[in-house]
């Protein structure tokens, strides 16, 4: 128990530190053990520092930069274990134009083995999508499905 | 497996029949704020099982089923069914699509089908346990909660990682 | 002492009132004294209902009218008591195109009273301010300021 | 009253001494996620009398100061001056400028002055009592705290409201 947990633990762990310097265009990223001695009872703590910054307390780092360290992990952990579908509500309404490019591309490729709905306001998510659904209330109150396509959007 | 179809009706802001059709790949959800998009993550929970009212951002269960606006009536009660595409043979049956539907009345009674066929919901969770989709899967990230991997106790950050380990 | 709050309450609930349908284009909000007889000690409750939509528990609001009903308290706080600068610090990044118009209007006619010091990453909101400062980090992790014009900022 | 200028020197991710002009109006402050636009907001909300290291996203005062980068080394203070335009008296002072200023030592010793006059924080926060300005004021909102107002505790709400009020 505790060898099989420590082994995936370590997996997860190199597939955050990927994901991070590919999201972040590099810098170094980590999950640590909080308590060694009790591995299959202690907590589990996040290390992350951006390119070219020193390595600080998690609460120091940006709005943008705590939101993509998040979907870091949460891919991280997708990528260990894929799922067959993942739902998206807005995880990327803190991201600078330039962050987020680097996410579009990233979903579009990760797209190719699960399925994804993502739920968004941006334009680039918009544009690397396949098809795009438009929620309406016609009648107040009321939500309906039409179809969209992305001339339609003003940005 | 992949999810094919979404059918809706009487879930909060859905008081007509609404069905969403779905592609491998990624498709996109837009519109106007308040006009339903984060409600079809809710219906997606919904069906998979979800039991926590708070979870569904309502106080009781019953605040699922479509509440009237100043032209319309409330409804009765509220159905979700999701068609996923089983041809890989993901979900544990023959099946090659698999339809789960939940039901709930304002009497608070519920009921639950997997392809048409009544069953109970430890039936749907049982279905989905290990595929990390369902009612305590890491699949369906709702609004604004993207950040909170970071500020959990590092204790419940552990059962995430468990349940994709 | 009494008297004065409630006066005061009465005045920002007005003011609540204005502000609330203003941003979302009509709909009522109040706001309530959880218990009438301790006035100076009850807490205070919010009730919003979006036009044309039926009065529902705060949680059942969306993600952008739960955000533009705190800015409507924000701003009648500001009413009753204006400050004559205020920082405000991506407060809208889950509007949508249309309550971000109204809302980037809004403070353009408040600023003519106070001085407004907002950080962005909205194209409608750079495009009402008199200013627009970019702060980069040409040298990694460490802050320098720029002058920027509209034109220069991709949407 | 409005404010007129913001010297950094040392704060946060400025290593490099930044003046920033403000006029009345809106001024907006854009720029990559990363780049140190809420420092300035917590720059202002520093100089004002904040005292709480959480408030300003740090686990204790010393992480104000410039910790270094890969490149350059750690600073030994933090400093930021506020310039005040006060030709209508709002502040009870004669001065039609006024000038606030807040340095901290990795010792942990602090300075303050007033027109460059070297004064206590209890100076400062009493000059800007009633304002609505300062560090319990409610005119320096922080990122992702607008929502906070609808989620808080309604006695904590209040508050707000008798700041106000
Ligand atoms: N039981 C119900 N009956 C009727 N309407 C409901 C019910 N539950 C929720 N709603 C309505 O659904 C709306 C919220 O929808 P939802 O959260 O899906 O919006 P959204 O499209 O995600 O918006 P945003 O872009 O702001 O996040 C609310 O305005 C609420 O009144
Ligand atoms: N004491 C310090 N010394 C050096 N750098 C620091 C210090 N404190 C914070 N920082 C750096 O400041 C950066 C955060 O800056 P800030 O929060 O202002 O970004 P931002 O421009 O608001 O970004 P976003 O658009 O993502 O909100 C972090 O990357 C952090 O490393
Ligand atoms: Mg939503
Ligand atoms: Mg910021």
């Amino acid at each position: 128990m505790e060898e099989r947990f420590s082994q995936e633990f370590e997996l997860i762990n190199q597939h955050f530190q990927e994901v991070f310097s590919q999201l972040f265009g590099g810098g170094t990223a980590r999950l640590l053990l909080e308590d060694q001695s009790d591995i299959l009872g202690s907590g589990i703590e996040i290390v992350a520092q951006p390119p070219g910054k020193k390595l600080q307390n998690l609460s120091l780092l940006s709005g943008g930069e705590k939101a993509l360290t998040a979907i870091a992990i949460l891919f991280a952990i997708l990528k260990r274990k894929p799922t067959s579908f993942c739902v998206l509500d807005e995880i990327e309404t803190s991201l600078d134009e330039g962050n987020l490019d680097n996410l579009s591309r990233f979903i579009q490729e990760f797209s190719r083995d699960s399925q994804f709905i993502v739920i968004t306001h941006r334009r680039n998510t918009m544009q690397v999508s396949d098809v795009l659904y438009g929620i309406v209330m016609e009648e107040k109150g009321i939500s309906n499905i039409v179809s969209v396509r992305l001339e339609d959007r003003a940005s | 497996m992949y999810l094919k179809r979404l059918e809706i009706y009487g879930f909060k802001s859905f008081a007509n029949r609404v069905r969403i059709e779905f592609d491998k790949g990624i498709t996109a959800i837009v519109g106007p704020n308040g006009s339903g998009k984060s409600n079809i993550a809710d219906a997606i929970r919904w069906a998979l099982g979800e039991q926590s009212p708070k979870t569904l951002r309502g106080g009781k269960m019953e605040d699922v089923i479509f509440s009237g606006t100043q032209t319309r009536k409330p409804l009765g009660f509220a159905e979700v069914t999701l068609v996923l595409d089983n041809s890989d043979g993901e979900l544990p049956t023959e099946f090659s699509e698999v339809s789960v539907t939940r039901r709930v009345f304002r009497s608070g009674e519920s009921e639950y089908y997997i392809n048409r066929t009544p069953c109970r919901l430890k039936d749907i969770v049982e279905m989905f346990v290990d595929t990390g989709i369902g009612k305590d899967g890491y699949s369906i990230i709702g609004q604004g909660r993207v950040e909170e991997i970071l500020s959990m106790h590092s204790e419940s950050r552990r059962e995430i990682f468990e349940e994709a380990a």
